[in-house]
């Protein structure tokens, strides 16, 4: 609980909607906070009636930025809301981040405003934070599927030290009188919400695929790029991290590093003035920063100028000298302007045209010391970033010192 | 991975707001502290970190910040909010 362990003095407690995100339905918002609100009653004594209009005991709002209290928000990411102890006025009272993108569904890119509401209305009951994983009220936003979301013991256990427990069946939130008054705002553009798309979950086969070793003759990659000076070469969900410091090769996983990535990248590449890495997977691409995925992540590839009949790409490798990237799929390959953010004219062009002796598709691209290296299978053709002429021919794997 | 070093100091940045927010860091201006050589940020790194069960170092090593940069409430971990 919070200092002195504030709590509602009644068991009827108040409730009201001031307004509403353009993210979601308005029925998906109210039910929602209905959701969240019954998660409470069902394990307390406590009824929860919805007001609409005057001052409600919890009152629920969503602002960007600065908003009214001393707690400004911090745009998306970061901070997703915050809800006050109970007592007059601002007590109780819960504001949600509008620059965050509210869904009715757990998807992995948005937030589930369901389960958000009801981390904050513990707050708006009394509850402080649990470190307890898994918790509702643990201070982290964990996805998971809420379509039959039971309230953690955890949680129980500190409601119930304030309130006690429920003394006839669970009551569900009581409609107040409907409306007098056409509600706060006038409806938002309903947006129509995507459905829940399946989670990108790591491709767990009954039997989780064993990492190749170094030296076999037929290893390939899905994707490779430098970062930060050193190489990373993918496979699945393995890792192999060459870097210029030690001598060995490192092996690690993609969840090591990026623990809400998924595993088999089909393309990555550095900008390295920018210090960001892209990583690209069916049709959506990350942007990373070290460990840190950029908030707004996952991106739609047609961002970057693909036509929607490209739903994959087979690799990219960004040249820091002229500041293009190119992205080959299939036998052709587009050039983008990092400068301008836009792809380049006249594009896409046949691979063999302009790659003298690279014949085929390209499975992953490295840039390094100024020259390409293009893998195919078990080989890599080394290119010469200019004349763009194949220099020599070598195996996949001749990176780690077989 | 290798930290860049403008990085390094955007994160000391970004950490030092983080603990203000959620674990009521205050950087002392005194210079009383910095004499007797105490680390309020330190201190209050391994109270952040033993809160979320990481290895309680006092540093901010990347598994600390990477925590601190999850997504979350915005209320305190550790005090209500004035």
């Amino acid at each position: 609980t919070f200092p002195l362990s504030p709590k509602w003095k009644k068991e009827d407690v108040t409730y009201r909607i001031l307004n509403y995100t353009p993210d979601m339905l308005q029925a998906d918002v109210e039910e929602a906070i209905a959701k969240a609100f019954q998660l409470w009653s069902s394990v307390t004594p406590l009824r929860f009636t919805r007001v609409y209009s005057g001052q409600a005991d919890i009152m629920i709002s969503f602002a960007s930025g600065f908003h009214g209290d001393f707690y400004p928000f911090d745009g998306p990411g970061g901070t997703l809301a915050h809800a006050y102890p109970p007592g007059s006025n601002i007590g109780g009272d819960a504001h949600f981040d509008e620059d965050e993108n509210w869904t009715k569904f757990t998807t992995y890119n948005g937030y589930s405003l369901f389960l958000v509401a009801a981390h904050e209305l513990g707050h708006s009951l009394g509850l402080g934070h649990s470190n307890v994983l898994g918790a509702l009220m643990y201070p982290i936003y964990m996805a998971r599927d809420t379509r039959d979301y039971k309230l953690p013991q955890d949680d129980i256990d500190g409601i119930q030290a304030l309130y006690g427990r429920p003394k006839e069946p669970p009551a569900l939130p009581t409609k107040a009188f409907p409306p007098q008054e056409p509600t706060e705002m006038t409806p938002a553009e309903a947006t129509t919400e995507m459905p829940p798309r399946k989670e990108p979950t790591e491709t767990t086969p009954s039997k989780a695929p064993v990492r190749p070793q170094d030296c076999d003759p037929h290893l390939s990659f899905d994707a490779i790029t430098t970062l930060r000076g050193e190489t990373l070469f993918f496979k699945g969900s393995y890792v192999w991290r060459k870097s210029p410091y030690f001598s060995d090769i490192e092996h690690d996983t993609i969840s090591s590093f990026w623990p809400s990535l998924v595993a088999g990248f089909d393309a990555a590449y550095e900008v390295d003035k920018r210090d960001r890495v892209l990583f690209f997977k069916d049709n959506h691409y990350w942007a990373v920063s070290g460990y840190s995925i950029e908030p707004g992540f996952p991106k739609p590839i047609q961002n970057l100028g693909f036509p929607t009949s490209v739903r994959k790409i087979d690799a990219a490798v960004h040249d820091e000298n002229t500041k293009k990237t190119y992205f080959f799929v299939g036998n052709k390959y587009w050039s983008f302007n990092e400068n301008t953010q836009s792809m380049e004219r006249g594009y896409p062009r046949k691979i063999a045209s302009d790659f003298h002796g690279i014949g085929h598709t390209v499975d992953a691209a490295l840039q390094k010391n100024g020259l390409f290296y293009f893998f195919h299978g078990a080989n890599q053709y080394e290119v010469d970033i200019k004349s763009k002429k194949l220099i020599r021919k070598m195996k996949s794997n001749s990176w780690f010192n077989c | 991975f290798p930290v860049v070093p403008e990085k390094e100091k955007e994160e000391m940045q970004f950490a030092k707001k983080y603990l203000e927010n959620f674990y009521d860091f205050k950087e002392e201006k005194s210079s009383l502290l910095k004499r007797k050589n105490l680390n309020p940020m330190a201190d209050k790194i391994r109270e952040m970190q033993s809160f979320f069960g990481l290895e309680v170092t006092g540093e901010l090593n990347h598994k600390t910040l990477a925590m601190m940069k999850q997504p979350r409430c915005g209320m305190p971990d550790i005090r209500s909010y004035s």
